[in-house]
């Protein structure tokens, strides 16, 4: 629900302000190729009407989000392709597709490929945070964009040791690929949350 | 059946 809460923010912000100023559209690529990866299994198995749906609404948001900010003005004249360049077809593409291939836990193309998108969305956010290093000042919305899309993943570490209790639940690629992603957010959420508790601007170092 | 590991997560 708040990575749902985070994309439609993102969605909100862009309609309202007409304007991506601060906002990674490199980063809605990643996750992009995430979604596609790990949810090629709508095709072939079927596990609830919720689990369906929220793969549905990602997918399409998220493809959405990238047309809106690359083509479809006003949004797309405040695209700042300069600013918004972490090469993550270098940086990212390659190593989570190589972590994907050695750690899968059978050498099938749906579990590589589920395997390749958990390290890929740990990493995701990267462009995201670049991006904003650079700008140093973060608008109100894009911060609780930002700490949404951060949060979610904390929150399954939550679940992943009730339902390892509860259930007996392992999940290591998962485990570990959740740790590096809130992980990387970190440092973000401190400077989030004083900026918070003091009632002003959040800006970064 | 059981679902795989993470397999019925989003």
């Amino acid at each position: 629900m708040l990575h749902l809460m985070s994309i439609l923010l993102l969605l909100w912000k862009l309609k309202k302000s007409k304007s991506c100023v601060g906002i990674s559209c490199r980063m809605q690529e990643c996750y992009a190729i995430v979604f596609c990866l790990r949810y090629l299994d709508l095709f072939y198995q079927f596990i609830s009407v919720y689990n369906t749906a929220m793969k549905v609404v990602f997918i399409s948001s998220t493809f959405y989000l990238i047309f809106l900010m690359r083509f479809q003005p006003p949004v797309s004249a405040t695209y700042d392709r300069t600013a918004d360049s972490f090469p993550y077809e270098q940086y990212l593409l390659g190593p989570a597709a190589v972590l994907g291939f050695i750690s899968a836990e059978e050498w099938s193309i749906p579990e590589i490929f589920w395997t390749a998108s958990i390290w890929l969305e740990s990493v995701s956010i990267l462009p995201q945070l670049i991006l904003l290093q650079q700008l140093r000042e973060v608008e109100n919305l894009t911060a609780e964009f930002v700490a949404t899309m951060g949060a979610y993943r904390f929150f399954y570490i939550l679940n992943w040791i009730y339902r390892y209790f509860a259930e007996g639940y392992v999940n290591w690629i998962g485990w570990l690929g959740g740790i590096v992603q809130t992980g990387l957010y970190v440092d973000f959420f401190y400077y989030y949350a004083m900026s918070k508790w003091y009632g002003q601007k959040l800006v970064l170092p | 059946g059981k679902t795989a590991q993470g397999k019925d997560e989003l």
